[in-house]
């Protein structure tokens, strides 16, 4: 454990937290996509079987617990209990998309081909591309309420920090897990669109909107 | 491609 990877984990948290607060405080989760959130609640599923057959830390165990919970807890939200705000007109991105082809990679480039390893090596690929619907819903309607952009931008800083865990494990313990590399800088660089976006506009007090 | 480990990140 090092710092980056402490703050990504956090910042990861953050994330996860204002998006959750922000459903219940508003008692609404309109500009948010239910398809991403169903990605998430994926990604964690398939990755976190390792609870089951082997123990890594308390920290690992219970940050893991939390993450599960709290991305079921947000597609509840919006699927049933605030069923009514969601803005399914907007959140038209195909899942199968992603989760075929996803699907597919893992099949053929993974590190080892057992059933546990080849969902560990989905859940990695898929997350590097599950917030694509909650982009695409941004590009639809053209912004973003300022605390959803708030929600993207800890997620994404969450990836940007986990890129500089990795070079400092490579250099500190020569530790690399090339599958992981690549999906994550692949996922960050889908956010940088929106760093810009976030820091030239948002951090100015402005309401995200895309340019016309 | 590198030797499986444990997966400690999250």
């Amino acid at each position: 454990m090092n710092i980056f990877r402490l703050l990504g984990d956090l910042s990861h948290l953050l994330a996860i937290i204002i998006l959750l607060l922000k459903i219940w405080r508003t008692r609404s989760c309109a500009g948010v996509s239910g398809k991403s959130q169903i990605l998430f609640a994926l990604v964690f599923t398939t990755r976190y079987l390792d609870l089951f057959t082997n123990f890594i830390s308390m920290y690992n165990s219970a940050m893991k617990l939390i993450y599960l919970v709290c991305s079921y807890a947000t597609v509840f939200l919006m699927y049933f209990k605030f069923k009514a705000t969601y803005d399914s007109n907007h959140d038209t991105f195909r899942m199968e998309f992603l989760v075929v082809p996803v699907g597919g990679l893992a099949f053929l480039v993974n590190h080892d081909f057992t059933p546990l390893e080849i969902l560990w090596t989905f859940s990695i690929y898929l997350e590097a591309v599950a917030i694509l619907p909650q982009l695409f819903m941004i590009s639809k309607t053209g912004e973003a309420e300022t605390i959803t952009s708030h929600y993207l931008f800890a997620l994404g800083s969450y990836r940007a920090l986990y890129i500089v865990n990795w070079v400092f494990r490579f250099y500190t313990e020569g530790f690399f897990d090339l599958i992981a590399i690549v999906a994550g800088c692949v996922q960050t660089i889908l956010y940088c669109d929106f760093f810009y976006l976030y820091i030239t506009k948002v951090l100015k007090g402005k309401q995200l909107t895309l340019p016309a | 491609l590198p030797i499986l480990k444990p997966k400690d990140e999250l």
